[in-house]
């Protein structure tokens, strides 16, 4: 474990927490994605089904849990809580979301580090990752004003691979033979889809305006 | 190490 993963994977679990603030204090999941989120449900789900059967270390065994229910309680917040669920932006949130499942489950069977269901799984959700923020950046350009905690949400979602990207650096500058070649592509493609965002983000941070997305 | 397989990043 290194500095800069152990800063992404905060930065990770404060994005979470404050999409969780943001639903549980306003009651409201305006502004959010239920595909993205389900997309990353999915995500955690295909990655981690190792959580029974190779145990890594206690941090890691804690974290897989709380990324996967937390996403699992997004999930069924948005769609059955009667109270929030009313807000969910249905006729914005039409990113056609399966062709990002197939897409990507395709290039897992071709693209892997080993034909087997759990490897082709892991690169699947892998490169699903990559692309699972792309409904909600949809929505967010589409619903115009983007509120505060949503906009600081995908800002940490974006940052904390970010930090895994010179995560792996730092492990191959001083881990002998420390290859990730999956993870560390679709990790530069999946920081470079929020490159936009980040802009967006930093200019209305400098001019303390409202962020807004340009259609 | 990371390149028996073992997935040890999140």
């Amino acid at each position: 474990m290194n500095i800069f993963r152990l800063a992404g994977d905060m930065t990770h679990l404060l994005s979470i927490i404050v999409l969780l603030l943001k639903i549980y204090a306003t009651k409201s999941c305006s502004g959010i994605s239920l595909k993205t989120q389900e997309l990353y449900a999915l995500v955690f789900l295909a990655r981690y089904l190792d959580l029974f059967t190779d145990f890594i270390s206690v941090y890691n065994t804690i974290m897989k849990v709380v990324f996967i229910a937390s996403s699992l309680a997004i999930v069924w917040c948005m769609r059955l809580h009667p109270l929030v669920k009313r807000s969910y932006d249905k006729e914005l949130d039409t990113f056609r979301h399966y062709f990002l499942i197939g897409g990507t489950f395709v290039l897992a069977l071709v693209l892997n580090e080993k034909f087997t269901l759990q490897e082709i799984l892991w690169a699947f959700s892998i490169y699903l990752e990559a692309v699972a923020i792309l409904p909600q950046l949809v929505l967010l350009q589409r619903s115009g004003n983007v509120d505060n905690l949503t906009g600081q949400y995908v800002f940490f979602l974006g940052a904390y691979r970010a930090f895994y990207i010179l995560n792996w650096i730092y492990r191959y500058l001083t881990e002998p033979r420390f290859t990730r070649w999956i993870a560390c592509v679709s990790g530069i493609v999946q920081t470079g889809i929020y490159a936009d965002f980040f802009y967006y983000y930093f200019i209305s941070w400098k001019n303390n305006s409202k962020l807004k997305l340009p259609a | 190490n990371a390149n028996n397989g073992i997935k040890d990043e999140l």
